[in-house]
C-alpha cells in the first residue's frame, strides 16, 4: 500500500524544548527563597515514520508509526514524552518558619523520546 | 473553571513538597525580622545545585553522611534564656523542636542538634589568664512540669561539658536522632533544658554570660535542630 508522509521541519520534531518557569509568575515567589525561577524545559512535537535514532522510539513506538503511516485515523502517532529528568533542589520557608531544604526529583526535562 | 483547575494543580504540587497548603508570604517580614537563612543551609543549596549537573547520588545528604532528600532546621520554639530555677548562678533554656513538621511517610535520618553560646567579650590578656570556662548540662525532659512534680524529677541528664569562654561564640552539637524520632508522637515531646553553671563564686563571673550587646536583641543562646529526612516516594533508587 501506498503512503503519504507530509514533510516534517525540523522544528516539528519530537524534541526538548525551553521552558523557563518563573516562580514570581505562578505567585510563589514570597515563600520560595531560592531558586527563583529554574529551566523546567518540556517535550513537544510529532513522531514520525519512520522514526529516526534520534528520536529514542521503544520497539513499540516504532512499530507504532508504522501502524498510524497506514491507519492514520484508527491508529495515533507514539507520544513525545520525557525519557530523561533531573531534579531540582528548592529551599523555602514552611508554615512553622522552618527553613527547608528539598531535593524534588524529575523537574527538568533534559531529553525527549517517542514512547 | 481553568481558576479552579489551577488551584487544583497547585494543591498537588504543594503536596508534593511536603506542604498542606501555600506557605504564609512572609518571607519578607521574616527576613526584616533577622530570620535567615542558616549559611551551611545556603551552601548545601548551591552544592546541590553542581551535585544535580554532576549527576551524583541524589538521596543522599553528603556534608551529614545520611540519606535522604528534605533537611530542615527547625525552630527552637523554646523561649530566651533566664535565671534558673535550681540553682542562683545558673542560667537555664528551654528548648523545643517541634517535630510534628515531619510528615508520616517522612524517615528520619539524622536530627542534630546546634547550640551556639554568645559571650559577653572578654579582653584577651583576661582571657588568657584566668582561663575561664562553664559547665553546660542538657537534660531532656521527661514529663510535662505542670503535673506536680519538680523539675528536676522530670528530667534525664543527655550531656555534661565544660565549655570555654571565648571572644567569639562556641558551638555544641549533639546526635539528638534517637530522641527526636520519639518526639513525633502525639504528646511525647517535652522537649529540653540547657543549663548554663559559672564554675566560680566571682560575682563578675556571671557577668560574662550576658550577650554581647543587648541592644542588639541576641539570645546568650541560639539553638536549632537539623533534621535530615527522607520522603521514600520521592527518592527512588536509579536501579529501579
Amino acid at each position: 500500500r501506498s503512503t503519504f508522509h507530509a514533510p516534517l521541519t525540523p522544528s516539528s520534531v519530537c524534541r526538548a524544548r525551553r521552558l523557563y518557569v518563573d516562580f514570581r509568575d505562578v505567585g510563589w515567589h514570597d515563600w520560595i527563597i531560592a531558586p527563583q525561577g529554574y529551566m523546567a524545559n518540556y517535550c513537544h512535537g510529532e513522531c514520525p515514520f519512520p522514526l529516526s535514532e534520534s528520536l529514542n522510539g521503544t520497539n513499540h513506538a516504532i512499530l507504532q508509526t508504522l501502524v498510524h503511516s497506514l491507519d492514520p485515523v484508527g491508529t495515533p502517532q507514539p507520544c513525545c514524552v520525557p525519557i530523561r529528568l533531573s531534579p531540582v533542589s528548592m529551599l523555602y520557608y514552611d508554615n512553622n518558619d522552618n527553613v527547608v531544604l528539598r531535593h524534588y526529583q524529575d523537574m527538568v526535562v533534559d531529553e525527549c523520546g517517542c514512547r | 473553571s481553568p481558576a479552579e483547575e489551577m488551584k487544583s494543580q497547585e494543591r498537588l504540587f504543594l503536596s508534593a513538597l511536603g506542604l498542606s497548603e501555600r506557605p504564609r508570604p512572609a518571607a519578607a517580614a521574616r527576613q526584616a525580622a533577622g530570620r535567615r537563612v542558616p549559611s551551611a543551609l545556603w551552601r548545601m543549596f548551591r552544592r546541590s545545585d553542581g551535585a544535580e549537573a554532576g549527576g551524583s547520588e541524589p538521596c543522599t545528604v553528603n556534608e551529614y553522611g545520611v540519606r535522604g532528600n528534605i533537611i530542615r532546621f527547625v525552630q527552637d520554639q523554646g523561649g530566651s534564656a533566664g535565671p534558673s530555677s535550681s540553682c542562683d548562678s545558673c542560667l537555664e533554656k528551654q528548648l523545643f523542636f517541634n517535630m510534628s513538621v515531619l510528615q508520616p511517610v517522612e524517615l528520619l535520618s539524622l536530627a542534630q542538634l546546634e547550640v551556639t553560646f554568645h559571650w559577653k567579650p572578654l579582653r584577651p590578656a583576661e582571657l588568657l589568664q584566668n582561663q575561664r570556662s562553664v559547665s553546660v548540662s542538657l537534660y531532656r525532659v521527661i514529663r510535662s512540669t505542670l503535673r506536680g512534680a519538680s523539675p528536676q524529677a522530670n528530667r534525664r541528664p543527655l550531656l555534661s561539658q565544660t565549655v570555654k569562654l571565648q571572644p567569639g561564640p562556641t558551638s555544641l552539637k549533639m546526635d539528638l536522632t534517637a530522641l527526636a524520632e520519639g518526639w513525633r508522637k502525639p504528646g511525647r515531646n517535652y522537649g529540653l533544658v540547657l543549663e548554663l553553671l559559672a564554675p566560680s563564686a566571682d560575682p563578675s563571673y556571671s557577668a560574662n554570660l550576658l550577650p554581647v550587646d543587648p541592644t542588639l536583641a541576641l539570645p546568650l543562646v541560639r539553638a536549632s535542630l537539623v533534621a535530615v529526612s527522607l520522603n521514600p516516594h520521592q527518592c527512588r533508587s536509579r536501579q529501579r
